[in-house]
């Protein structure tokens, strides 16, 4: 699986998610990617992509709980990114990218390894596999 | 407030012992997309034409689980699957593809130019068409290193994440336990 979020100067949010799926899965079977609010969201306040195992991420509406922290319980991209993540998935499933109208960014994951790049206006850059990267 | 881009090329079980000829390549990819998307952001272009330019490149790079990379079925078939969405929640969505070189492409085409949200399959692949975007014989997706990683997969009885290392198990005639969507398996 492979995705992009990005977010411009003027707040304007956008996310793309595209998968192959999982190796040996059954013809047929449709994972988290292209289910809107589990493997890829976007509203006015951020957009996230998943990857990892469908069949969690659809469970837990992972992308749109990101947004749906944010929205009711007013903490940041990070914190509810990090609660989806760590609380709300099962270990080892799952990790995300997202950015929010205001131009933060996060890359967390529970899993051992994610690939995952990141750059922000004011110089941040960060390019890694696993955490300690 | 200013701009911002994060991207991924899939999650599993990445061992740790991934030996440098399999990692740099794929660190050399992140470096490259992200790249990409920093110009496009750099020269105002708007977010979803960011987002499906990195994809579209994530998709071309036979090293990921998607587009040229794409991971079989237990048929030994692709079945290819994306999505686009922008913050005013316009969003489009395909699976089923055999053909398409650039789902992403297809996915946002669906939001644009259809009243729909998502289409699928044999539908999926008729619009392909009519769009007329690159599509090529299903064949050219299947990789010797996905039909490789076909095999452990069966032979481990599982259906696998990116990156988990199939663990061997002999267990007959029971549908494979899923464990996610494997690539380096």
């Amino acid at each position: 699986t492979v995705g992009c979020v990005a977010v411009d100067d003027l707040g304007n949010l956008a996310s793309a998610t595209s998968t192959g799926g999982l190796v040996n899965k059954m013809v047929g079977r449709i994972g988290d990617t292209p289910i809107i609010g589990a493997g890829t969201y976007a509203n006015n306040l951020c957009a996230v992509s998943a990857t990892g195992k469908g069949e969690a991420i659809i469970r837990s509406t992972a992308a749109r709980d990101v947004a749906a922290f944010m929205e009711y319980k007013g903490v940041s991209l990070k914190d509810a990114a990090a609660f989806v993540v760590e609380e709300s998935t099962p270990k080892g499933n799952v990790g995300l990218v997202a950015v929010s109208a205001k131009g933060d960014v996060t890359m967390p994951f529970n899993t051992t390894g994610m690939f995952r790049a990141c750059a922000t206006e004011d110089g941040y850059w960060e390019i890694g596999i696993w955490p300690s990267d | 407030m200013g701009w911002a881009i994060a991207l991924h090329g899939g999650a599993g079980d990445i061992p740790l012992s991934l030996p440098p000829e399999r990692r740099q390549p794929r660190e050399a990819a992140l470096r490259h997309c992200l790249q990409i998307g920093v110009e496009a952001l750099k020269a105002n272009k708007p977010p979803l034409d960011v987002v499906e330019l990195v994809v579209r490149e994530l998709e071309n790079i036979p090293v990921f689980n998607a587009g040229k990379g794409s991971v079989l079925t237990s048929s030994g078939t692709v079945e290819m699957e994306a999505c686009i969405m922008d913050g005013t929640k316009r969003c489009g969505a395909v699976s089923g593809l055999t053909t398409v070189v650039n789902p992403i492409s297809l996915a946002r085409l669906v939001m644009e130019n259809t009243p729909h949200i998502y289409l699928a399959f044999d539908g999926a692949e008729a619009f392909a068409r009519e769009q007329g975007v690159e599509c090529v014989d299903a064949n050219s997706f299947i990789t010797a290193e996905n039909v490789e990683r076909l095999k452990q997969a069966k032979e481990a009885n599982r259906v696998q994440i990116d990156y988990t290392q199939p663990i061997k198990k002999y267990v007959k005639e029971e549908t494979p336990e899923a464990d996610g969507d494997s690539q380096l398996g």
